[in-house]
């Protein structure tokens, strides 16, 4: 578990006399490998910082225990950043709740979006599917063959008008008294005024009740921007991290949470309709760890 | 290393803040500024040492300007992990390339991922090129047999791009298609592909050096195209990936139109670093 994976990190200052110096050289060490796992530089310096504040007090290292005091300091700021239980997703049936994906490029969304809807499909929900990309050749496409080769329900009319079509899905989600619409949209940058503009009109003109954001686990230092950004102009209520079936250690799932203040929901762990499992934050946590 | 900079420890923390943010991951990055601190005993202030720093790195990319060594009949190869952006790439160099006065033909060589094969259909028609494909599931390697069959007896074409699915380099059955993809074009071509393009995703991190690492070891890789550079990543990995595995890197992405693809110029990218 995450703490025996704290304790093995931490492992040199077991069974040593304690002074600070060498809690805060073995704390260096800890910060340069949450470094090496992607993890932003600021959050990283953060949080080695707030457990040196914490761990280097002559009330620790004056204690019988203050090895396993340190590791158990190390393993509940952790859990104050990444969330000590999964946390469901759960819409409420009987009425239509509206999640909007957003994203970078390539990260993973119109799959993502097929992987919800069947995943909210099996536990009973009626779900609906829809592409706002009209700018990615052959996107409508891709989501149309996830949704019929899976049997989901897919919803499309012809238009260039991302903001229209939003409307008609929803009236169309409405009067067929849907549970969940899952709208995926094109990839785009945090930087890219306009294109962050969209999301956000889309997000106010349906009121969608969930903005998750898709990230590539693999992704590095730009986890920091393009959570901040995000999270700025859309307020997202949650995160997937994608392709977590990589030997990536993802560190962007700690920058993106830190950043975010939203809940990490999902992971993506393959590019098929099942590879979609719950979050766990320690398991995240242990791998990040290294 | 405070010792090196008058300023003391708040130039260095800026430099190396600003190093990491870069992807250029914390290993490099001390390397490099431990071979700063041997070549420069006193550096006044931060715009000296970004000096030294832009110097110093020219210095360790020397060499890596690649570009494309075409005669008139090649093969270019495409690969690299999920979503990096090597559609859209085949796509950017089959207008490059057309724009240079090569007949360019293109290969959908992925069968397998929903609309995999429709998108490259879609940019070989807005580019008014020919295109090779199959339906969806077949077998990738026999889509490119056939592909290169047709396109060794054609004269009009002088340059075949193969687009290939998304894969990760973890992924050993997608890594072992890849190996069979080789062969397959060694058995139809009588060598393999003339140019061998990885595609990295400009703003992925250490993980990077991973995949380089299992694709040289499936196929020699002479070039390297880094995408998503118009955004806010640095791709500073390339440094720490040019300094390990000396492979030359040939274009950057740096947007989702057909255009936006240049040949890659150190300067130019060591000024996006800084
Ligand atoms: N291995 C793996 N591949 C994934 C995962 N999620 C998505 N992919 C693949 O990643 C690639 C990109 O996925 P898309 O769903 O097209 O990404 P997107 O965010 O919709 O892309 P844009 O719409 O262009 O921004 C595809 O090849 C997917 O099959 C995952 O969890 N693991
Ligand atoms: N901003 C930006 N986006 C890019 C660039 N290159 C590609 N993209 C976008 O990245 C997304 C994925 O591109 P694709 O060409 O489908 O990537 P791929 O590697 O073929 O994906 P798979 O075949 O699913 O593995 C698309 O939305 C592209 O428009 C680039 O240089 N900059
Ligand atoms: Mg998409
Ligand atoms: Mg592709």
């Amino acid at each position: 578990n995450l703490k025996d994976k704290i304790s093995s990190v931490l492992s040199q200052l077991k069974g040593k006399r304690l002074n600070k110096d060498y809690v805060e050289k073995v704390l260096r060490e800890m910060r340069i490998s949450l470094l090496e796992a992607d993890v932003h530089y600021k959050v990283a310096s953060e949080f080695i910082n707030l457990v040196k504040e914490k761990t280097t007090g002559e009330k620790i290292l004056g204690s019988l225990t203050p090895y396993q005091q340190i590791v158990d300091i190390v393993y509940q700021e952790f859990v104050k950043i990444m969330g000590e239980k999964p946390v469901l997703l759960e819409p409420q049936k009987g009425r239509l709740n509206i999640m909007e994906i957003v994203g970078l490029q390539g990260s993973g969304k119109t799959t993502q979006v097929a992987k919800l809807s069947n995943f909210y499909k099996k536990q009973g929900y009626k779900v609906l599917v829809t592409s706002l990309d009209v700018y990615r050749p052959a996107a409508i496409d891709q989501l149309r063959i996830l949704a019929n080769n899976n049997d989901l329900d897919f919803y499309y009319e012809e238009s260039k008008k991302p903001i229209k079509m939003a409307k008609k899905a929803k009236d169309y989600a409405v009067k067929n008294n849907y549970d969940i619409l899952i709208f995926d949209t094109a990839g785009r940058l945090h930087i890219d005024k306009e294109m962050m503009k969209e999301v956000k009109v889309v997000k106010d003109t349906v009121k969608a009740d969930e903005i998750i954001l898709v990230v590539d686990s693999m992704v590095g230092q730009d986890a920091a921007n393009i959570a901040k950004e995000f999270n700025d102009k859309l307020n997202i209520t949650g995160s997937i991290l994608t392709k977590l079936d990589s030997d990536t250690r993802g560190g962007a799932a700690l920058s993106v949470r830190f950043i975010s203040e939203a809940p990490i929901l999902f992971i993506g762990k393959g590019e098929k309709i099942d590879d979609i499992e719950q979050f766990y934050p320690d398991r995240m946590a242990q791998r990040i760890l290294g | 290393l405070q010792g090196i900079i008058k300023g003391g420890k708040n130039i260095f923390e800026e430099i190396e803040k600003l190093l990491i943010e870069a992807d250029i991951g914390p290993s490099t990055v001390y390397d490099i500024l431990e071979a700063i601190r041997e070549d420069n005993k006193r550096i006044k202030n931060y715009k000296e040492l970004t000096g030294f720093l832009k110097a110093h790195l020219t210095k360790v990319l020397d060499g890596s300007e690649g570009k494309l060594n075409l005669s008139d009949k090649s093969i270019i190869l495409i690969y690299g992990v999920n979503g990096v952006g090597k559609t859209t790439t085949v796509a950017k160099l089959a207008r490059y390339l057309t724009v240079k006065g090569k007949k360019v033909a293109l290969v959908a060589g992925d069968t397998y991922r929903a609309a995999g094969g429709e998108q490259l259909d879609v940019w070989a028609n807005r580019l008014n090129v020919k295109i090779y494909k199959q339906g969806h599931g077949a077998d990738p390697g026999a889509v490119i047999f056939d592909a290169i069959t047709s396109f060794k007896n054609k004269k009009e074409y002088t340059t075949l791009i193969i687009d290939t699915g998304g894969r990760l380099h973890t992924n050993e059955n997608l890594v072992n298609q890849f190996s069979k993809i080789i062969r397959v074009i060694r058995k139809a071509w009588g060598k393999i592909p003339d140019e061998r393009l990885l595609v990295l995703d400009g703003t992925m991190g250490q993980n990077t050096v991973n995949q380089v690492n299992i694709f040289s070891k499936v196929i020699d890789i002479n070039g390297i195209i880094m995408t998503k550079l118009d955004g806010t990543a640095k791709g500073g990995i390339l440094i720490r990936i040019f300094k390990k595995y000396n492979i030359k890197i040939k274009f950057l992405g740096m947007g989702e139109k057909i255009g936006d693809l240049e040949e890659f110029r150190i300067s130019n990218y060591l000024e996006r670093l800084f």
